[in-house]
């Protein structure tokens, strides 16, 4: 077993237990920082953890960060584990996290879609959706990113549960979706939701149900723009910014729809690198470097939002 | 364990719009099986396509009769896969 996150290989890919474990780790390394907290069970009754990033204070305003929701993603998990470290390890030495973090909580979901990553571990590596069974049907799972009840139903997700992006029976069907929909509505002060995916290197904003711009667009493209400048100073990954509906397409039923028209003004959603070659099986060996960058505009986007409270 | 072996992943930088909608009817139709891991939505972004084995020539035909050009990034997804799960093996020990 990893005896301690200094010796854990955060240029690997690990199963579900190896990262259940390493929260263990974190937390009992920095325990007047780190909490972990179950915020339910997924589907077939796997803890669903959030990794709390507090330094006091009784519902601060906080920062929702989900890695892993499309379970074949590895890349997402693995830079979510990385930046957990990030946080934890950079309180105290950096001046401008810590400051964030005196006013802040940052609640971090690493593996979003457990029941879904244990199965790309054992049966079917390009598996995406979450494992329910739907009645009446032989196919599983629900695309997890098109179950949020934000247009709903509407184009861009399918009604096929054999589809790899069906939407699921209803909004929030799906248990691993109302988990996070109940701790996001009982906090009641998130002021930033970000949510992130593999691949093809997009920094996108809401809507994705419509194409309509959002009311706060010129303020969210400012600075989506300004997060992917910081994000590809490293190594010149490209990124692209707008709406997820002007930039990808129209996808109804996804989770920052949902924060946004929840009031969490700071929504986003990245969509990280692939650098042509690999698409989901990204080799580990980009863990690193995919994680350090995308920390440079993750940070951008925190300190924004900790500069401009509302 | 369901495995991948032969099954390719080809990029399309589609050209046209008519192109975008050419591939949008390979997304609907079931019997191929493809799995589009990069839709097909604007000329600005890449289309990137898993084909199994199986449908591989159908698909390839499909794409040269419309004049479709294409790269194959990933030319048997099972290597890969082995490659990854033999590093995690190491990794864990």
């Amino acid at each position: 077993k990893e005896r301690s996150t200094r010796s854990f290989n955060f240029g690997a890919y690990h199963p579900l237990e190896t990262l259940y474990s390493w929260m263990d780790t974190l937390v009992a390394e920095h325990p007047n920082l780190v909490t972990k907290q179950e915020i339910g069970r997924s589907y077939e009754n796997r803890p669903m953890y959030v990794l709390k990033f507090s330094t006091g204070g009784n519902k601060r305003p906080a920062i929702w960060i989900d890695t892993g929701i499309h379970s074949r993603e590895w890349v997402s998990q693995a830079t979510g584990v990385w930046t957990a470290k990030k946080i934890a390890t950079d309180y105290g030495n950096d001046e401008s996290l810590t400051s964030l973090l005196n006013t802040m909580d940052i609640y971090m979901l690493i593996v979003a879609n457990p029941d879904g990553y244990a199965y790309t571990h054992t049966s079917d590596r390009m598996w995406r959706k979450t494992r329910s069974k739907i009645s009446g049907s032989v196919c599983r799972g629900v695309d997890p990113n098109r179950n949020w009840d934000a247009g709903f139903g509407g184009p861009g997700a399918s009604t096929n549960p054999c589809s790899d992006s069906y939407h699921g029976p209803s909004a929030h069907s799906e248990i691993e979706v109302k988990n996070v929909v109940d701790l996001i509505k009982s906090h009641g002060n998130f002021k930033s939701f970000i949510s992130v995916h593999a691949y093809s290197q997009l920094l996108m904003y809401p809507y994705g149900y419509t194409c309509k711009s959002v009311y706060n667009q010129a303020e969210l493209d400012s600075v989506g723009r300004a997060a992917a400048q910081k994000l590809t100073s490293l190594y010149g990954t490209k990124y692209k910014v707008g709406s997820i509906c002007n930039i990808i397409y129209q996808a109804s039923g996804g989770s920052i729809d949902w924060s946004y028209n929840l009031g969490i003004r700071y929504s986003f959603a990245f969509e990280l690198r692939d650098t042509g070659r690999y698409g989901f099986i990204l080799p580990a060996s980009q863990i690193i470097p995919t994680a350090s960058e995308t920390w440079l505009g993750l940070k951008h986007i925190m300190e924004y939002v900790r500069d401009h409270p509302y | 364990e369901r495995v991948f072996t032969g099954d390719q992943v080809i990029r399309v930088n589609v050209e046209s719009e008519e192109q975008i909608q050419l591939l949008q009817a390979l997304e609907t139709q079931q019997e191929w099986e493809l799995d589009f891991w990069l839709h097909p939505v604007s000329t600005e972004l890449p289309v990137d396509i898993r084909v199994p084995r199986g449908s591989l020539s159908s698909v390839m035909e499909y794409l040269s009769a419309n004049n479709i050009l294409y790269s194959v990034v990933i030319n048997n997804l099972q290597e890969l896969l082995d490659e990854e799960k033999a590093e995690m093996v190491v990794n864990q020990m």
